[in-house]
């Protein structure tokens, strides 16, 4: 017999999250948000 | 990003870490496709390149800008990245591509708001120097996927970018596709002269017709019209909205002879896969028994004139309405698409067969359609959390499923789409294995531009993990929906079982919706899959020979001059100046050195090394200085003892 009703899965967790705002959550501080630097790039930047 | 050296063969070798999700693997091979189509830029698997790019679950989504010619360079798809877009956007990156908004002429469009950033977060709106990194001549670009939504790195709840042109104020940090001009910059960027898989499009709207051809043996033409009696009273590209234009092909079987026959066919084409979809529009308002069939006209050594190969009937009944069609094909050899039509029997006085906005590629086509009508009205009518259901579709595997759409959407989130797979089973269905094993579910709302390459369809995957529990209990997620799912009674009476849905409550908003061509003639399409991806379960195997290094312009083959070099540590061959040698791997913090890769180096021991050789500098100062000391103390004293001068205190 079916048992009760199982909830819906939402895969992305009930937000609505941005790339930006997805490495922000995850604690990154990257360069535009999303760019990693190599040390000449660093250096420059 | 300016610099010969930053870019990629237009053949990007990669390697998908074992990390990677499951569904984030399947999504970043439908990037692959977009990039394939859209572009030059191919990827394959790493066989040994010197340089690749090494895919991994990182702690978000993110990418180096350009080719660093680092080795392995790593590129993020963390949890929440395995979106097409997003991969997409951080492949850009790696290509070379920095956001829309650091160009140099950045100010000119859009203003940044400087006291609504959040504290440190004011560097992401640098700019850059047009020495530094070009446009390549293309305008700014607000629709731009590279583009930060309006919201980024805000403090509070004002937005930090605000366009120049209100219009584009919402527009700004889309994420459903490339953009016409970023598929422009990078076809510039790499010299692309054609997408890799696009073969064909023909909207009909030049008199040439796209090069398509009348056939020689037939009684009947197609004909170029912006309506026909009969119906359709307007094409399909542009639904009759411009004066002068709208045109589709139409073969009157009204006005022709039961077994007549009218052929009309493509260019000629040249297949690199050997498998194409053929998508087009149908219109049709022949007779009941009249068809259209297509078939392949192939060409060879053997047939110079080519040889005719039926592909199939199309199954589109009278309607009034433009029907979408996929017709699968499997050729290897140059080939045309024919489209013949036939007057089978007497029908009405006026109509027939019409055809627009056709598309050839060589990619699969998708499984399902599911037309949604008068969509702009479901969205504004549908209350929120209140669902709409496609028809179940059973996949070539066996499995059947469902959409289901919240056009009002749900959880809190109203004026936004929000849609969710299901699995489906009925009562007597037998054969599958349960819980599901490695399927994704593709739905994908079509934006029906007439050009395959121009669209920026929206879509999103979920993938059966047979081994997900669903929330709070011991039962498995993607189990029988005969176990895990409610049971269901359609308005025909059908009987089935509905498994919960896995998806999102933010599949797109209203006002992305109601861009573009997502609705036209008042319908929304939507494109569903079901594609085994139990493939991607098993490591992508490593380079079991070494090759060359990769030139700018192919990939390389192997090199028999690396088959007796070994090196260790994962290190790879290749030949330097005719010779082999190896390139180590290296980490953030750590690399291997040597011949062959057989020792290990780190930050550590750098730092070790630099305080070891200060010290030994500081401890042979000393010793220098010590015995200066005391031969200068030596050679006074002799000094004294031979002259006699005795010294005391004078003044004591």
């Amino acid at each position: 017999l079916p048992t009760a009703k199982i909830l819906d899965f939402d895969v992305d967790g009930g937000l609505d999250l941005d790339i930006f705002d997805i490495n922000e959550e995850a604690g990154l501080n990257l360069i535009e948000g999303d760019i990693v630097l190599d040390e000449t790039q660093t250096r420059n930047s | 990003i300016i610099g010969d050296e930053y870019r990629w063969p237009t053949t990007v070798p990669y390697y998908m870490e074992d990390d990677l999700e499951i569904n984030a693997k399947g999504v970043i091979l439908k990037a692959f496709e977009q990039y394939r189509l859209k572009t030059c830029i191919d990827f394959k698997p790493w066989s040994g390149e010197e340089n690749y790019i090494s895919i991994f679950k990182g702690s978000g989504c993110f990418s180096s800008v350009g080719n660093r010619r680092v080795g392995k360079q790593r590129l993020s798809i963390g949890t929440n990245c395995d979106r097409i877009a997003t991969i997409e956007h951080e492949f850009l990156h790696a290509l070379g591509f920095w956001h829309e908004q650091s160009r140099s002429d950045r100010d000119d469009y859009v203003q940044i708001m400087w006291d609504r950033i959040s504290e440190g977060k004011e560097h992401n709106f640098n700019t850059y120097d047009d020495t530094v990194s070009s446009s390549l001549g293309v305008p700014y670009d607000y629709n731009s996927m590279m583009h930060y939504s309006k919201n980024a790195f805000r403090n509070g709840s004002e937005p930090t970018i605000v366009t120049k042109i209100p219009a584009f104020s919402e527009v700004i940090g889309q994420r459903m596709e490339f953009s016409d001009s970023d598929l422009l910059k990078l076809n510039r960027l790499y010299k692309c002269t054609q997408g890799s898989t696009f073969l064909d499009s023909c909207d009909f709207e030049r008199e040439n017709i796209c090069g398509m051809i009348q056939g020689h043996e037939d009684q009947a033409d197609w004909v170029r019209v912006s309506n026909a009696p009969g119906g359709p009273e307007t094409d399909y590209s542009n639904m009759g909205k411009c004066t002068g234009s709208g045109y589709f092909m139409h073969f009157g079987t009204g006005t022709a002879s039961a077994g007549d026959t009218a052929v009309l066919e493509s260019r000629l084409v040249y297949p690199k896969r050997g498998y194409q979809c053929l998508q087009f529009f149908y219109y049709n308002s022949a007779g009941p028994g009249d068809t259209l069939k297509i078939h392949v006209r192939e060409y060879d050594e053997d047939n110079p004139s080519g040889k005719l190969r039926f592909i199939q009937t199309i199954d589109g009944s009278p309607q009034d309405l433009w029907q979408l069609h996929h017709v699968s094909l499997d050729v290897r050899k140059k080939f045309r698409v024919v489209f013949e039509g036939t007057k089978v029997g007497p029908g009405p006085a006026a109509g027939g067969l019409s055809l627009d906005d056709i598309n050839l590629s060589e990619t699969t086509c998708p499984e399902f359609v599911w037309r949604v009508k008068n969509f702009s009205h479901v969205m504004d009518s549908t209350p929120t959390n209140t669902p709409v259901f496609s028809p179940p579709f059973t996949s070539k595997e066996g499995y059947t499923f469902q959409m289901t759409l919240y056009p009002n959407g749900r959880d809190g989130y109203p004026g936004e789409l929000s849609a969710y797979a299901h699995l489906v089973a009925r009562e007597g269905d037998a054969g599958q294995t349960w819980p599901c094993p490695w399927k994704q579910i593709t739905m994908m709302l079509m934006d029906q531009h007439p050009h395959i390459q121009k669209r920026m369809s929206n879509q999103r995957s979920v993938t059966t993990d047979p081994n997900m529990k669903a929330a709070d209990s011991d039962l498995f997620f993607w189990d029988d929906p005969r176990k895990v799912g409610a049971e269901v009674t359609e308005p025909d009476g059908a009987r089935y079982f509905r498994g919960p849905g896995a998806g999102t409550p933010v599949y797109l908003t209203h006002l992305r919706a109601k861009s573009r061509d997502f609705i036209k003639g008042g319908d929304a399409i939507f494109l569903l899959t079901m594609e085994d991806v139990s493939h991607l379960t098993v490591s992508q195997p490593v380079p079991s020979t070494t090759l060359k290094p990769t030139s700018q312009s192919a990939t390389t083959n192997a090199s028999d001059s690396c088959l007796d070099k070994q090196c260790q540590n994962g290190g790879v061959c290749v030949v330097d100046q005719g010779k082999p040698s190896c390139r180590c791997e290296v980490g953030d913090d750590w690399w291997y050195y040597g011949d062959s890769c057989q020792h290990r180096g780190s930050t550590q021991d750098k730092t070790t090394l630099a305080l070891a050789s200060s010290l030994s500098v500081l401890g042979a100062m000393l010793l220098i200085t010590v015995v200066s000391v005391l031969c200068v103390k030596k050679k006074y004293k002799k000094r004294v003892a031979n002259t006699g001068i005795a010294l005391e205190n004078a003044y004591a």
